[in-house]
């Protein structure tokens, strides 16, 4: 479902040029569940975000369910993004005026849902993360743990294809870790395709293959033998 | 050097009261290293806030180096907060606009330092986290990792007696935190007091003392009997 072919990202800042990703060759099947490690810096977050159509690369070539994404329009990226993708951002990137409940319903009024199943689904997903009684406080009223979580509740609460995750538990303690990693467990068991960016082995260990970045490429790309 | 006595902060929501801390006695002596950790929500990030002078108790009391804290005008906290403590924030907390380096000048602009002592000195602080080669990005153009280590810079570049870090790994691969938590040790040693709130034990195992919060009360309070 996924393809890359010698992906590489780029940035000019002034007289100096960032190389983030140098050439990445990937294959993601429909179904699995990917780790992705790596140094701080070394290209995790600037993989997936180009993953998750948020950006694009600097040459090189990325086939989304067979369709080659630079050939897409916005309208048809932005459809992509908001029907088959959920992203949980590293920084989580809430509506900040708002409360939690409304933030998890924003995918859901993009997908133009009518407010009472809206209502229902964004507090199903807030429910399934822990935060049931936290729904009418702002992003500045939760911990950080709390914040993490709601934006794990909005990536899901589409219900898409495809969940991109970056560091979704760097802020969470390792009992409500487990609570999360066993919701995205479920959503795997019923289909879902996840790649999941960790610094933490215990949280890799949840997927059936890692893969390590190293310098803006890929080190190592193996199945893990242990069930 | 620290010494709280029943210890509470409420917030009022409406018709809702949060509890996040709900009498919390503490006293941390001169030099000590302690980790701190809890459940997601459990109110470490609102204990450290009140120690870091950066928001005033519900009701309780609280001591630092001697002095009654509710009773400082605001000159003298800011200059408590300028010229004492260090703070590491859990969401980092930089301005968006300016550099790495300008994040980290701040505290010296603040505290009167000329120009040129000021630029070496962030430029040390900056390069003791790793990031030598980025001090001219913006935060949006670094990793989150890298946004975190120049917020422990920030934090260290006064050279603070109490330094208050809040996840301060959260978003680092095992290396890099290692090098993170090794400039910690070598402040801890030349004398300085530390409390650092975390979710990992490996991190945790860097300090002498473990205080753990469950609900807004302290749970446990225990010396580590391994060096
Ligand atoms: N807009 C930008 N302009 C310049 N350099 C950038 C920009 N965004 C990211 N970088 C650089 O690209 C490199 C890779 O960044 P990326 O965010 O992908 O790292 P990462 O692997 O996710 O790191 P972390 O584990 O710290 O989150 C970093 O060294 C960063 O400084
Ligand atoms: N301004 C606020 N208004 C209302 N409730 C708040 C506010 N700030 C925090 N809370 C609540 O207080 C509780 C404690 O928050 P705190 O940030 O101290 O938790 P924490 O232990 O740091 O959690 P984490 O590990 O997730 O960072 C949380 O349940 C949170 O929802
Ligand atoms: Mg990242
Ligand atoms: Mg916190």
């Amino acid at each position: 479902v996924i393809l890359t072919r010698d992906l590489k990202k780029e940035y000019e800042l002034g007289a100096e040029t960032v190389r983030a990703l140098r050439g990445v060759d990937m294959q993601i099947e429909k179904n699995e569940f990917v780790a992705i490690m790596g140094p701080s810096g070394s290209g995790k977050s600037t993989l997936l975000n180009l993953i998750g159509c948020l950006d694009t690369p600097t040459s090189g070539q990325y086939w989304l369910g067979g369709e080659e994404v630079s050939q897409l329009d916005d309208n048809e990226l932005a459809r992509i993004r908001n029907r088959q993708i959920g992203f949980v951002f590293q920084t989580f990137n809430l509506l900040p005026r708002t409360t939690a409940l409304h933030n998890v319903e924003l995918p859901l009024i993009y997908a133009g849902l009518p407010a009472k199943q809206r209502h229902e689904q964004a507090k199903a997903a807030l429910d399934a993360v822990g935060l049931a009684d936290r729904m009418t406080h702002h992003p500045n009223e939760l911990s950080g743990g709390e914040r993490q979580r709601v934006a794990m509740a909005r990536a899901l609460v589409n219900q898409p294809s495809l969940l991109l995750a970056d560091e979704p538990t760097g802020n969470l303690d390792s009992a409500t870790s487990r609570e999360i990693m066993d919701v995205l467990v479920g959503l795997h068991d019923r289909g879902e395709t996840i790649l999941l960016v960790t610094h933490e082995r215990d949280i890799a260990a949840y997927s059936d293959r890692l893969i390590t970045l190293r310098d803006g490429v890929i080190e190592t790309d193996q199945r893990h033998t242990i069930g």
